[in-house]
């Protein structure tokens, strides 16, 4: 069954849709099958992958408000092995009529499970379409902490939560705690979360004071790898490709890399 | 009457409650009285300028949601003629329970139209509480184009776009100068914009063909005024000053000091 992972925080511009995608190319890299799924209206994965969001057909809008599956939306990227369900500009007025319908917070819960979770195994037998397999899903959110990041802390297995070692990154840790309590509590109460340190510079001492905060108040919560600021990722990001697929001896594909080990051996 | 201005990106961490704090220090620097409001659920704003978010008892959640007015909730801050009307977690809930309202788009602009613009002349010559002249209001907006930020740019005379000269950054641009259209059309047709480059770093060529691309693709639409990438903006952070009065001589100092010239100078 896929294990579900959410990456989300409130404060924005720190590294949530790159770590998306480049820990997506380190998980292909280690034969895993993936799903990213861009949940932001400003459609970031979307273009990190090499698509227009101007001009994607179907997409995320449509699971969340037409009840459309996630596998009718989904399709192939440039990497094999790594599937995109690709957001647009339809995304924009999610927050404002998301809310409306009944049970909104688990609409994409239900479409995980309804789909994904059963492509599995074939109970019936009877014919199914070629169901594909993924092992992970990656859900990237939007920098905000509203109706759509709630359907991906209620879908999730795991939440993973970018942080810049900065003053304004480490405050909005206070707040994820406190939702995921919530989320916990009313929607998934199976959520765990771990902290990723990202755009880390070693030489700022402010960076290395904050990271030793964090690791401080938060223990075992934070991964042990941190990535580094790399500007080979802004590059990556141009060129439409994860940096593991772009630069793969880069210092933050390594990282990721990394990352993607860590991961795997933390849900095994 | 103040002249209103909104900085408002939907991409996220592109400094624009650095940008609203140390611009409102700049202003004060050059004699004018400065209120900013911060309209983030984040209250990095409030952050910023030394005030617990946690521990704020009228914020702008009153304005926007009970009436209150504005001179009811702003206060003092450590600066001498920088006041803050401060936001708190109950603008969580604002993107979605805003539109409920009349003309929910309107609410802000009312505010700052039938407070702070009556508040110079005396027109019925009866006995006014003592009101308070502001040259400028700032207003700090969320990473995102909902309701809140609709608000802002209802209200404004300007619009500030903080953009990093990256990738993500500079195609949130297409949705911003779409957001501006549609604003001129529906509410205030006397919007005006300003693009400012931040977190510039000159060694980097990304930086420098993005900042080339988005002069080359706006003209006069961008600041002259460039703000460098300089690490003591985020120690001012953490010391809940703005970055003019907290080391007054360093490089980001004197560039938000010209850009308060270059904005002076375009206000008048
Ligand atoms: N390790 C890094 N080193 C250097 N630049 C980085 C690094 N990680 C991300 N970036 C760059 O920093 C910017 C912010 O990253 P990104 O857009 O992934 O953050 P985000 O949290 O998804 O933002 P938003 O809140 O707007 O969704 C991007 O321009 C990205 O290319
Ligand atoms: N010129 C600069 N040089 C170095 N660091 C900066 C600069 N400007 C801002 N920063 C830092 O970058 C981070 C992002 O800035 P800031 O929080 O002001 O952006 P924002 O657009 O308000 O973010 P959000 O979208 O979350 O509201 C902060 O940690 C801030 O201290
Ligand atoms: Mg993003
Ligand atoms: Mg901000």
């Amino acid at each position: 069954r896929p294990y579900v992972i959410a990456v989300a925080n409130q404060k924005g511009g720190v590294a949530k849709t790159t770590s998306v995608v480049s820990l997506a190319g380190a998980l292909v890299n280690h034969e895993q099958e993936v799903l990213v799924v861009d949940l932001d209206a400003q459609a970031n994965l979307t273009l990190a992958l090499g698509k227009d969001p101007g001009r994607v057909r179907g997409s995320i809008t449509d699971v969340l408000f037409n009840s459309a599956t996630l596998l009718s939306v989904s399709r192939e990227t440039n990497i094999p092995g790594l599937d995109l369900v690709p957001s647009n500009a339809g995304m924009d007025v999610a927050e404002r009529f998301l809310p409306v319908r009944q049970d909104y917070e688990l609409i994409l819960r239900r479409a995980l499970l309804g789909e994904l979770r059963q492509s599995g195994a074939n109970p019936g037998g009877a014919l199914r379409p070629p169901t594909i397999h993924y092992d992970f899903v990656l859900l990237d959110c939007p920098p905000s902490m509203g109706a759509v990041t709630l359907n991906a802390l209620a879908a999730a297995d795991l939440l993973i939560i970018p942080t810049q070692p900065e003053y304004f990154s480490a405050f909005a840790l206070r707040t994820m705690t406190q939702t995921i309590r919530q989320v916990r509590s009313r929607y998934n109460p199976e959520l765990a979360y771990r902290i990723l340190i990202t755009m880390f510079d070693r030489r700022n001492r402010i960076h290395r004071d904050v990271a030793d905060q964090i690791r401080a108040a938060f223990g075992e919560g934070v991964f042990e790898t941190v990535i580094a600021v790399d500007t080979k990722l802004r590059e990556s990001a141009v060129e439409g490709l994860p940096i593991t697929h772009h630069k793969s001896q880069s210092r933050s594909a390594l990282q990721y890399d990394t990352l993607a080990q860590e991961l795997i051996a933390y849900v095994q």
